[in-house]
Formats: structure tokens, sequence, C-alpha cells
């Protein structure tokens, strides 16, 4: 394993975005994560339409909340295709699913979905394997956070919020998850947060996933 | 400085300016103690002013914190024969 990766350093992920005031934090790291899988696999860098899974994904309640993993087994059982997000644009509040006539879409494969509580460090060679990792955090102390690596002040299996992890640094004194936020670029740091690695710190480890594309 | 900063317009006087700013007061006692635990040169996380300081915590939750876990088989080393693959 290199000390430091990020797929942003290969230009394969999205510019953060802002969920406003809808809990649609589980479809927004979902579709992210596809987002970077699909350009992994050699094609263009696209910003898929996070509105439309939260509009279509009928075992979630769009911004009312949802689960990642509801989400991808969704995905994968109706081989729905993503649209582009200028397509079908986010409008922040849950609206009627509708299918834009567009000759583009990105369908899913497949998914992995684990419990990596104990073992980090698989998790690390799972996400240079299979791209970015949705995970579940703890994430109410972050209503505060500014900067620097969580170590403290969230629990394990008391999960509430949904992230995308998109690399790791292993080069300092403590060990991070680079965690990307949807809560616009001004949070953070620029919309990303660090999380030691090693503790299952906020529950990052206990339910991660990631689409196969 | 903190309306005009992240753009709020809370009237002076009124209900919803008392409340934002008793959220506010009681987000600052928070970050004393969150910072509390940060130690110099491991690069600790800070905390403070942010975006979401005029939120009480149930009301950060209610808004921002929608996703519901579920729980997943523990990885294994025989786990990755079983790619949930078409």
């Amino acid at each position: 394993l290199p000390s430091r990766f990020d797929w942003r350093d290969k230009n394969v992920v999205t510019p953060v975005r802002s969920q406003q005031t809808c809990g649609g934090c589980w479809a927004f790291s979902v579709v992210e994560g596809i987002e970077t899988a699909y350009a992994v696999k050699g094609n263009p860098l696209v910003k898929l339409s996070v509105q439309q899974v939260i509009d279509c994904s009928y075992r979630n309640q769009g911004c009312n909340g949802g689960s990642t993993i509801s989400a991808l087994y969704w995905l994968n059982q109706t081989h729905v295709k993503l649209v582009k997000e200028s397509e079908y644009p986010f409008k922040a509040v849950t609206g009627t699913c509708h299918f834009p006539p567009s000759s583009f879409g990105v369908s899913i494969k497949g998914y992995v979905a684990y419990d990596f509580s104990d073992r980090e460090d698989v998790m690390m060679e799972k996400l240079i394997e299979f791209g970015p990792l949705a995970v579940t955090v703890d994430a109410l102390s972050w209503q505060d956070y500014l900067g620097g690596i969580i170590q403290h002040h969230c629990s394990s299996q008391e999960a509430n919020h949904a992230v995308l992890i998109t690399g790791f640094d292993r080069t300092g004194p403590v060990p991070y998850w680079i965690v990307r936020n949807s809560w616009g670029a001004s949070w953070g740091n620029e919309g990303y947060v660090y999380v030691k690695i090693g503790e299952n710190v906020c529950g990052i480890a206990d339910t991660v996933s990631a689409a196969i594309v | 400085t903190f309306q005009e900063l992240y753009n709020r317009s809370y009237e002076p006087g009124t209900n919803q300016f008392s409340r934002r700013l008793k959220a506010f007061q009681e987000s600052l006692k928070r970050h004393s103690h969150l910072n509390s635990f940060s130690y110099d040169g491991n690069g600790s996380a800070r905390y403070g002013i942010n975006q979401f300081s005029d939120l009480s915590p149930q009301e950060f939750k209610d808004k921002y914190l929608r996703s519901r876990s579920e729980l997943c088989p523990k990885y294994g080393h025989l786990e990755d024969r079983s790619y949930n693959v078409d």
C-alpha cells in the first residue's frame, strides 16, 4: 500500500456538492462513488444525477432519509441508468421520479458491502481496488468541525450520515481517511473531513460499500 | 458578523433571533469542550464557528443526518469470491 493515496490526484473526482437542507446524503455518497468508478474505467468524468436517485429509489425516503445499501440494491436490481446531473438537476426536495429522454446513462454491474471494523488495513486495499467507498458515520459532532483529524467525539454503531472516502494518508503521526462530505466546499477542508484510521472512529468501517461499474 | 458571513437575516427582538442566538451561544460552549481534546502537533480536529453554528444539535440532526445504517457482513478472506455481479 502507498503511504498516501487519493482518487482526487487521478482527476476522477467531481467537485464537492451541497445537499442543502435535503437529507439525501445517502444518495450523494452513492452517486459520487459511481461517478469516480465510471471515470476510473477510462470514461470521461461526468456529474451524474443525485436527484434521480432521491426521487426514484423506492426503498428510501428521498430527502427524508435513506441508506447507501438500499440505494445500491435498487440500482443493481433495476439496472437504472443514471443520467447527467444537467438533465435531472438537484432540487433539494423529493420530487416525482421521471426518466428524461437521454442517450447517455451509467448503470452498475454490481456492488460490494462489508463491515470492515477492525480491518481498516484491508479497507485501504479495497479503496484502491474498487474506487471510493461509501460509508456511514456518526456525524453529530461534525456540526462544529473546522479542520484537522477527527479522533474523538463520535461513536461507532450509531451511524446517521453517509459520506464518501476518496483516499487515505499515512505519512504523518496520525493516519487518516480523506472523506468527501456533501455540505458544500466551505465546510471543513474544502468540503472534506479527515478521520483517524485504525480505531473505527465514528463507525467509519461499520458499513462500507462500493458500486462496480 | 456571523449573520453577515453566512447570509442570515434574523431581526433582533424576534423569537427567531432569540432562538438562533441561544443556539449560537450553546455552540460556542460546545466548541470549547470539543477543542479541549485537541493536542498540538498531531493534527487533531479543530471545532468552531461555521455555517451550522446557529442550529441546535437536534435541528442539525433533523436536517442533515438522515442516513440509516444497515448491517453488513464482516469482511473475511473468502468474501472476495462472492461479488454481487451478474
